[in-house]
């Protein structure tokens, strides 16, 4: 039977093409993963992967982990990755560039932003890695009731309901430019 | 081993010949309750891998949105007949959804739960006018839990709890932080959505310092990019000027949506056996 099972499992996948993309936005760029269930040998190996392409002006939404931890490598461009720990503490906020790693351990809290066509592969040690987004459409802020983001930031519903429901998206997003960031500072002022 | 250098969380931590009866050894107040955590170094409790927690909820108290990197199960001790509670899976969608324009928060006190039901009569001007604002929600499921129940939490879901009841909530929870399932170190890890713990955390040496949530640690900026709001909203999210922990009191009613309870339940005829059919609505 060996013949028939393992011997003939497919040890590779080919995650760059843009074709097999799991997420997919024209001008934004796209992101594809690799698990248990698209290649069958990770659940003897219990490791995943995910290739992501962003280009300028992206962002990934601030994500974590929930069952694996996450080493990111670079493989060209640059972006800022800021990490945040389970203290709420930020335990990492740098560039990032070609050739270079970063370990983001189970649960830390993470947000990529691109500045110049942003690539990467990131290993996962677990068969089936999960994220759960914080921003988002399908994100754990949007699966709470208004009324329990009032009492727990103390604001009110109308703002609730922004941070709720203002961000349509799942995984990458427009970053607002420096500019326009600006703009709503003087707003604000 | 100890001599050569082993890391501690590799040493052989069961020293069995002696067991203790052990009690709660650390409390953390909040504003609306407070948790009480069993030493996670104590011998015997590091020998089984897990650390336990029990958690006390006052009535009207909502324990804020909250996960761990260990799976988590729990048993509800002592509390009212029935609370709310809600896990949020990810990717799931928001199944529970709320048809009826909500109300103010300014308005009425105590309503808890019985949303769409109680507390509109004479608020229909200002309903009105919310609901041309379009104040509606939608979310994922909210459970009623009750004295008794055991509830299990996959690692890194998030959920919280709101006692609707009249008397504290116990919940005495065991983390299983030996779990392959947690792929961190062995020390509870609580990762909070909302709130923070100014008294720092419980345990491990790492956790003494004062604990925020997870938001603070990002730059408000790039937060209010993400959420798409003004930075000055972001920075709220950050929880900086609030000392009142983890476990809040609710502010107004809590109307979120939730289906009707069995009115079986409600009164507790379930406990009490009738006997023989005495009017027409008996079978």
């Amino acid at each position: 039977g060996l013949e028939e099972t393992i011997c003939s499992m497919r040890t590779h996948e080919n995650i760059d093409d843009p074709a097999r993309a799991d997420v997919y936005k024209p001008n934004l760029g796209r992101v594809t993963s690799v698990n248990s269930l698209t290649l069958p040998i990770l659940q003897f190996v219990r490791l995943s992967a995910t290739r992501g392409i962003i280009q300028g002006n992206a962002m990934v939404l601030p994500k974590y982990n929930m069952n694996a931890n996450e080493i990111l490598y670079c493989t060209r461009g640059q972006a800022r990755i800021q990490v945040v720990n389970d203290n709420g503490q930020n335990v990492l906020d740098q560039q990032v560039q070609k050739g270079q790693l970063v370990v983001i351990p189970q649960g830390f809290a993470y947000v990529v932003q691109s500045q110049n066509n942003f690539e990467w592969i990131s290993f996962k040690t677990n068969a089936d890695a999960m994220i759960s987004t914080l921003v988002g459409r399908t994100s754990a802020l949007r699966a709470l009731p208004l009324e329990v983001l009032t009492n727990a930031y103390q604001i009110s519903l109308e703002e609730a309901r922004r941070i709720k429901f203002n961000t349509l998206e799942t995984t990458l997003t427009h970053a607002r430019s420096g500019q326009q960031q600006l703009i709503d500072q003087i707003v604000e002022a | 081993r100890q001599s050569l250098g082993v890391p501690p969380q590799l040493r052989n931590e069961c020293n069995l010949d002696n067991l203790d009866v052990l009690q709660a050894t650390e409390t953390i107040k909040s504003e609306a309750g407070q948790i009480e955590y069993w030493d996670h170094n104590h011998p015997q409790i590091r020998c089984a891998g897990v650390s336990v927690s029990r958690l006390v909820i006052e009535q009207g108290g909502l324990y804020l949105p909250t996960f761990f990197s260990s799976p988590k199960i729990s048993y509800v001790v002592q509390g009212p007949y029935l609370f709310s509670q809600s896990i949020n899976f990810i990717g799931c969608a928001e199944t529970f959804m709320d048809s009826q324009p909500m109300q103010g928060q300014q308005q009425g006190q105590g309503q808890q739960g019985q949303q769409g039901q109680q507390g509109q009569q004479g608020q229909q001007g200002q309903q009105q006018q919310q609901g041309q604002q379009g104040f509606s929600d939608m979310h994922q499921k909210v459970e009623h839990v009750r004295h008794g129940d055991v509830i299990a939490i996959t690692p890194g879901s998030t959920h919280w709890i709101y006692n609707t009841g009249d008397q504290p909530l116990v919940i005495i929870s065991l983390l299983d932080i030996s779990n392959n399932q947690n792929q961190l170190d062995r020390n509870p890890r609580v990762f909070r959505l909302a709130g923070n713990n100014p008294q720092g955390g419980f345990g491990g040496p790492q956790q003494q310092q004062p604990q925020q949530n997870m938001l603070n640690g990002f730059d408000p900026q790039v937060l209010a990019q993400a959420l798409k709001i003004d930075v000055r909203l972001a920075q709220k999210l950050q929880n900086k000027q609030d000392n009142r922990g983890n476990i809040v009191h609710v502010r107004g009613p809590f109307q979120v949506a939730r289906p009707p309870i069995r009115q079986s339940y409600e009164s507790e005829k379930w406990r009490h056996p009738r006997g023989p059919p005495q009017s027409p609505q008996d079978n």
